[in-house]
């Protein structure tokens, strides 16, 4: 659930253990124990975030574990969204217009 | 104008939530919803239209790297028309395809498209008068949302850099909260007043937000909803009178 429902508990459950319960509910294993840490420390990084946005946000909206919450913000970029182009059509992984000149 | 509006109500509208897998087809998907809606609406029938076939037929042919959602209807346009889903199954993968519309009948087609005002009242307008839009938006907040009403200001979601074309299904207001400031006992005060929102169809699959969906509040152009609103029309022209401008 999200991080505002989360019930305190008496004791609230290990970082390690709610990774585990998001290993099983989204399938996801990890090739050796680096990637496995890795995943982990983003997971952690990912779980902090989310605590920030609900906090920052003035609507109602819950943030915590999503699907998404063992990649970094560039690996959901890429595979989900794309570069940025300030004030530029989407640039959804494109750039707008002809790369050659004079292309009609 | 409606208090709310939900095309996910009316049945044969609104198609079962898509999932990308190893493809950038935001903007494909987006604009096969926005067919597949606009078709259920006009002429009662339920379509699934091919994903495929934008990512195949566009001018840069390999629509798994990213594409945007006004190149999708310039390809139904030039191709036509799109044939089914079922027929040109979506496959997922980012390796690019041979395009294949010509071998299969066309299950929907469009008159044109066009792009609406950056006004979110006209929005809200057209959406429950004409049927789902196609919107691009900044998708920062999306990786770790759940659920609930998103209201963000610029500087958290910055409504000019818009990576993500979703589809626009409905509208309405949310009973108003004690909101977690007053719980954090913040400075700002909870809101009063219901907080208005748009209803988003995702393409992430139906694991994700509100089992596919996500709200964003509405009015406040949270994370650039305004900058391209476009949709196909698949109504013929009606004759219109002419008119004299003195």
């Amino acid at each position: 659930g999200s991080l505002r429902n989360q019930d305190p508990g008496p004791q609230p459950l290990e970082l390690k253990q709610v990774f585990t319960l998001f290993q099983i509910q989204y399938n996801r294993s990890y090739s050796n124990p680096e990637e496995y840490a890795r995943r982990l420390d983003i997971f952690a990084r990912n779980l902090a975030q989310a605590q920030q946005l609900e906090a920052e946000d003035l609507g109602t909206a819950e943030f915590g574990v999503t699907p998404f919450s063992d990649l970094t913000e560039e690996e959901f970029g890429q595979l989900y969204g794309h570069r940025r182009m300030v004030g530029e059509a989407p640039s959804v992984g494109r750039k707008v217009g002809s790369e050659e000149s004079g292309e009609s | 104008m409606p208090p709310r509006c939900d095309w996910r109500k009316l049945k044969g509208v609104i198609s079962p939530i898509k999932r990308q897998e190893n493809c950038n087809c935001c903007w494909a998907m987006a604009v096969a919803g926005n067919v597949e809606a606009l078709w259920g609406i006009r002429y009662n029938r339920s379509v699934q239209v091919s994903v495929q076939e934008l990512l195949d037929c566009g001018r840069c042919g390999d629509g798994c790297r990213g594409g945007f959602v006004w190149d999708a209807f310039i390809t139904v346009l030039n191709n036509s028309g799109l044939a089914s889903e079922q027929d040109y199954p979506f496959r997922g993968n980012s390796k690019p395809h041979k395009c294949l519309a010509k071998n299969y009948k066309k299950v929907a087609w469009i008159q044109d498209f066009i792009m609406l005002e950056d006004n979110e009242q006209r929005i809200a307008w057209y959406l429950a008068t004409q049927g789902p839009i196609t919107v691009t938006i900044n998708m920062k907040l999306l990786q770790q949302y759940q659920k609930g009403v998103i209201k963000a200001t610029p500087a958290t979601c910055d409504p000019q850099l818009v990576d993500h074309s979703v589809l626009l299904v409905g509208f309405g207001k949310r009973k108003s909260v004690a909101g977690r400031w007053a719980e954090a006992g913040s400075s700002q005060p909870h809101p009063r007043n219901p907080i208005p929102y748009w209803i988003l169809k995702n393409s992430w699959g139906a694991e994700w937000g509100e089992k596919g969906y996500f709200r964003l509040h509405r009015g406040s152009n949270t994370c650039g909803i305004t900058k391209y609103p476009l949709t196909a029309r698949v109504d013929l022209p009606a004759k219109k009178r002419p008119v004299s401008c003195p």
